[in-house]
């Protein structure tokens, strides 16, 4: 007879850790870093702070070249947590502040929770949480009950906090493989860089080098709203849990109260059109009836596109600054595309290209991707911009020579639901309007680009002359 | 202030369900099918029961040229759920029998109960299961509680069972978009009868057109059996569950108890090299000496590795006779690899080459890509057969003209877990041990192909004069 057995969530994403980045010593340690300081930068944006961030690794145990015990420590000056939440954040998978619609880089409430949870099942030592949102400051020590998805309370502490300090320092250890992350670890920091120009990034690495990126502005980008959901992404549950959750006594305030960019004139045209009285009341509705609304909604073609203030992308001029900042190219062109949306989630592709200087010559384009300013470094191949650069771009109608022509693409996706593929936040699925927007965008660079080459070539042969 | 929120793991993957392959109709279509045949195939094989499987999809709702509500239908003679599981197993997440280290397809735990769950959510209906093990037939009818991760029992009824029949049937609703997943659900029955010839596989589509897939004998292999945790693949959280759970008062006998062949004689060498006293107890060891014993567990050289008795392999004959029934080539080779391992998971690559017949004419090298006997349809872009494939292998070496020659690649990978990058089970990680097998398994067939084409040239050439 079979024997079966319930896990909990915890125990899931442990035994199929490499599902979430955590696959070994090497990749462990680079998705802990950018677990943790992806935590920092949302929480120093969200508070409207200029980020303070610093990571040090230090060797504990061991010899720096096998993988070995190292210490990690990243402290930030963002928003801090309020005490009764920090040990569930980062002792319990599934916990967050997530959960909303509107652009963070976290999404699945299990990143910093995954980085924790790594380091104990290869160290067996707590994890050491500093938190104060600008009260007191609370020191926890913690570990993490795996099959019951629970923090277990080692230590708790306050005491007074005399210069209103706020943020957030972690520390831990965990087994990872330093040599081997380190181009990894060091790529991701430059990059976040450029896309966080706003941001001090100290990293202080276990030879004791210091790698410091300086901030370049303190002007901070528009923080994201949350927004409501959109019709167009709603399904039967969602629809469900809104009904039995409302005050709304009657369906045409439900549907003005509860959906995003829905005023009253659009909403009596909405129910007229699904055939639902507006005085009705919601939770009469029957469980057809929710399934016919629900259809309703994906086809009512008069709701207006969701609104891009839930969104914060980079702006062409700050991605401009930050590929000639990091590339130093003879040629930069640069697209915002404008707002669009999939399943009702709002999305805003910019695309930039570069020419020569430092771009790396590697014998193809070289591809830099970016979603919600999270620099995405793995599985690059597997990613919908690499499928439009390399498979759906003739770069050779824009007079570009593959191999020869030392060419950069950048892209980045902000949206209040990156498609990612996997819970490692490594690569984008290649939804049809991500798609047709990425391809879009890279074209009209490519277009600027190859009058750029125009000209540059038609010099040379006169220079040849 | 930020609001934190705990959420359940069905609200998880209903939130992220693209990450568990239902990311639209189409795809959930196809995912919803191959979720349940994988569970009623494990059904029958753990049973040891030749597969009938019974697959009807209906139209209840809409057209058949746009998104729609249609029926899925599947019955098994598998082995049946008893009464008390049968809820859970199919209306709660990360709930099963397949929690075990012994090759089965189901792995997660998730599958099948997000087939129900997304059905669930696009037609508010519920689902409706019958299960016996010989005994009584019990029916159920559920819906899943999302956001508690528990199934709501609707129904439930239990009737004598005259004839004893012993199976599983399983009704529901969901939308889907059968006109455009149909390609990829008959393929997928088309390849699943390859490397399961043993298995009785009946589809009914919408159109009421019947696919039927005989068995080509009864013949089935031998089921896999569970084996212990080989040291290989222990972390600090797995030793220190075997230890916490242990009826062992020494640490010889928790070695030779608890470890996949580790042998009297290899414990004490073991605990010798550990510096760990065989006569001492287990539960007096300090973390620290926990630490310290996982880390000599992988490093320790002596262990045998792990013993394929929890694999069951197509072996090189099924293979063959497989690709000759499917593609009917004038030349295929075969090549079934040694048993190999990977952090203690034991695994077996099966290769195999096909040239001209029936082989698709697609203008470059078709791949065939299995794992645990699913076929794998989806994103072969990404995973690492693909990568061997396409980017390891200099065909021009082996007299393949890429483009010209008809050839298509075959791989299967057994093993007790497989190094799939997603929950939704579509492409597997470029794990270095499994790269590596696969390459040498592809180059050995190759060879034996290039051998062929030289005879065929050389023939052809004589031919021509
Ligand atoms: N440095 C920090 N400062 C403030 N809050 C933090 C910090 N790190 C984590 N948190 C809080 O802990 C929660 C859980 O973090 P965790 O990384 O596990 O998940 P997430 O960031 O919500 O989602 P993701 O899995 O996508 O990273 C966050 O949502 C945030 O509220
Ligand atoms: N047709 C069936 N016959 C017998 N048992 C079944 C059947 N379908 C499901 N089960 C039982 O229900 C459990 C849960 O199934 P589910 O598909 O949700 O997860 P799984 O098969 O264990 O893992 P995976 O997520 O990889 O599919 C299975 O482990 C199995 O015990
Ligand atoms: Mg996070
Ligand atoms: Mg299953």
């Amino acid at each position: 007879a079979e024997e079966f057995l319930e896990i909990s969530v915890a125990d899931f994403f442990y035994r199929n850790r490499e599902i979430a980045g955590f696959s070994n010593p090497t990749r462990a340690m680079y998705s802990a870093i950018r677990e943790l300081v992806e935590n920092s930068l949302d929480a120093c944006e969200l508070y409207g702070a200029p980020p303070d961030i610093y990571t040090r690794v230090t060797l504990v145990e061991g010899a720096l070249d096998t993988p070995s015990i190292y210490e990690i420590k990243i402290a930030d000056n963002g928003s801090g947590m309020p005490p009764q939440h920090i040990p569930y954040a980062l002792g319990q998978v599934l916990y967050g502040s997530k959960y909303k619609l509107r652009q963070t880089r976290g999404t699945f409430g299990l990143g910093g929770t995954m980085a924790i949870l790594y380091g104990q099942i290869t160290t067996n030592r707590p994890v050491r949480i500093l938190s104060s949102t600008g009260d007191d400051i609370w020191e926890y020590e913690l570990m993490i009950d795996i099959q019951r998805n629970k923090p277990i309370v080692l230590d708790e502490r306050v005491r007074k906090n005399g210069d209103g300090w706020r943020g957030t320092v972690i520390e831990f250890t965990l087994e990872g493989d330093y040599p081997r992350a380190m181009p990894k670890v060091l790529e991701y920091f430059r990059q976040t860089a450029i896309v966080a120009p706003y941001a001090n990034i100290t990293f202080v690495d276990p030879r004791g080098r210091l790698f410091r990126f300086e901030r370049a502005t303190t002007a901070m980008p528009q923080p994201a709203r949350e927004i409501l959901p959109h019709p167009y992404g709603v399904d039967v549950e969602t629809l469900r849990r809104i009904i039995s959750a409302t005050k709304c006594r009657d369906m045409l305030s439900l549907m003005t109260t509860h959906f995003h960019r829905v005023g009253e004139k659009t909403a009596r045209k909405f129910l007229e059109y699904a055939g639902i009285s507006p005085d009705r009341d919601p939770k009469t509705l029957s469980q057809d009836e929710i399934v016919a609304l629900t259809s309703s909604m994906k086809s009512f073609e008069v709701f207006l596109p969701p609104d891009p203030s839930c969104l914060s992308p980079l702006g062409e001029e700050l991605l401009r600054a930050g590929i000639e900042k990091e590339l130093s190219p003879e040629f930069v062109a640069v697209k915002a595309r404008r707002p669009s949306s999939y399943s009702g989630h709002p999305f805003i592709v910019e695309v930039g290209i570069a020419y020569g200087g430092s771009v790396p010559k590697t014998g193809s384009i070289v591809l830099y991707r970016f979603a919600n300013r999270i620099p995405l470094l793995y599985d690059e191949t597997s990613d919908v911009s690499w499928k439009v650069v390399y498979n759906m771009i003739n770069w050779r109608h824009y007079k570009v020579r593959i191999g020869e022509d030392p060419v950069a693409v950048i892209v980045h996706i902000c949206s209040t639901k990156i498609p990612y593929k996997t819970v490692g936040k490594e690569f984008i699925a290649d939804i049809p309007e991500v798609e047709h927007e990425i391809l879009n965008g890279v074209r009209e660079v490519a277009r600027k680009l190859s009058m750029f080459l125009s000209r540059k070539r038609v010099i040379e042969r006169e220079q040849r002359r």
